[in-house]
């Protein structure tokens, strides 16, 4: 474990309890993507299937718990809460995100590190939550101006990703044999298409303005 | 564990 590392994990723990408070305080999911949360929440589920087989330490099986938990409740809030459930934008909300599945399902088969259920599945979910955020800033984009906690649950879900690419330098400098290729080009992608966002958030930021993005 | 993938990161 590094400091980037932990940066990186504390900056999507934080990222989660943004969208927990906005939900939770607001009774309301105005403004978030459905989508991107199902798709998350099939990226937990993929990528810890070794969550009872592999014990790497109790921070690691907490904080897998804590993504797979909150992602299923969201989307469970979403979907079912009788309050929650009114506020969400269900015809803004329209992104066709199987062909994202689908395309991710094909690539993981075609490059992986090794060829078995697990990895397979790995690499999917390594794959899946590059392109997991697109819904959602497609929703950003349709839904005009976007309130604060929406828009600072999008900030730190890119961050964290940020963070890890630090950490993966960081580890090819220190660790002799270390590369994680699938990883770190996944993760180039990721933070890549963040890109535009932070530059909208940054300008609001600098103006102390409501965040806009362009339609 | 070297024949297991090492994922030890989240």
């Amino acid at each position: 474990m590094n400091i980037f590392r932990l940066a990186g994990d504390m900056t999507h723990l934080i990222s989660v309890l943004v969208l927990l408070l906005k939900i939770y305080a607001t009774k309301s999911c105005s403004g978030i993507s459905l989508k991107t949360q199902e798709l998350y929440a099939m990226v937990f589920l993929a990528r810890y299937l070794d969550l009872f087989s592999d014990f790497i330490s109790l921070y690691n099986t907490v904080m897998k718990l804590v993504f797979i938990g909150s992602s299923l409740a969201i989307v469970w809030c979403m979907r079912y809460h009788r309050v929650v459930r009114r506020s969400y934008d269900r015809e803004l909300d329209t992104f066709r995100y199987w062909i994202l599945v689908g395309a991710c399902f094909t690539l993981a088969l075609v490059l992986h590190e090794k060829f078995s259920f697990q990895e397979v599945f790995w690499a999917f979910s390594i794959y899946l939550e590059a392109v997991a955020i697109l819904p959602q800033l497609v929703l950003l984009q349709r839904s005009g101006n976007v309130d604060n906690l929406t828009g600072q649950y999008v900030f730190f879900l890119g961050a964290y990703r940020a963070f890890y690419i630090l950490n993966w330098i960081y580890r090819y400098l220190t660790e002799p044999r270390f590369t994680r290729w699938i990883s770190c080009v996944s993760g180039l992608v990721q933070t890549a298409l963040y890109a535009d966002f932070f530059y909208y958030y940054f300008i609001s930021w600098k103006n102390n303005a409501k965040l806009q993005l362009p339609a | 564990k070297d024949h297991e993938s090492d994922h030890d990161e989240l």
